[in-house]
């Protein structure tokens, strides 16, 4: 564990915080891509399977269960609880176009060809590119709300401290992940726009 | 792609 780890976890940690918490105290969802918290949910359910399986640290049990949690009761909040204010008529990107490629992507390119290892090679895959909805939804409406250019920002930033932790990790344990570091630094570009924006605009579209 | 991640990783 280093600081830009431990950075990163709390930045994607703040992000989960501030969509829950957004949606709560408004009662609503609107401007909130249910198809990206769909990828989001397949992305950490396929990736923490191993919760069963190995034991890394309490911390990392913790984390993987609160993601989970979190990612699921957005779900809940999104699709029963606040159902009405969902935004439907903007969130229309299609996800299959972004499923199928990292499935077979995942089968192809991957560590070794196991069952659990091509699921944690699909969701790398997956995750680097599950905003994407998101950002198209913003795009589409030519508008986000502050709260969620915040989201966005955080979890955004999650990933760019990944990429430094990443760096440190190979000069410092001479460890490295060609896989994890390609697609975190793919997720990464796909927000370089939106980073642009967030701080030269202070908030984005307005 | 030879190196088998850790997965200690979130």
């Amino acid at each position: 564990m280093n600081v830009f780890r431990l950075l990163g976890d709390i930045s994607h940690l703040l992000a989960i915080i501030i969509l829950l918490l957004k949606i709560w105290k408004t009662r609503s969802c609107a401007g909130i891509s249910g198809r990206s918290q769909v990828l989001f949910a397949v992305v950490y359910t396929a990736r923490y399977l191993d919760l069963f399986t190995s034991y890394i640290s309490a911390y990392n049990s913790i984390m993987k269960l609160v993601f989970l949690a979190a990612s699921y009761g957005t779900i809940y909040l999104m699709f029963i609880k606040f159902k009405a204010s969902y935004d439907h008529n903007h969130d229309t990107f299609r996800i299959e176009f972004l499923i199928l490629p990292c499935v077979l992507l995942s089968l192809l390119i991957n560590h070794e060809f196991s069952p659990l290892e091509i699921l944690w090679t699909f969701s790398i895959y997956l995750e680097s590119v599950a905003i994407l909805p998101q950002l198209f939804m913003v795009s589409k409406t030519g508008e986000a709300e502050s709260i969620t250019s915040h989201y966005l920002f955080a979890l955004g930033s999650y990933r760019a401290l990944y990429i430094l932790n990443w760096i440190y990790r190979y000069y410092a344990e001479s460890h490295y992940d060609v896989i994890a570091i390609v697609a975190g630094i793919v997720q990464t570009v796909l927000y370089c726009d939106f980073f642009y924006l967030y701080i030269t605009k202070g908030i984005y579209g307005q | 792609l030879n190196m088998k991640s850790e997965k200690d990783e979130l």
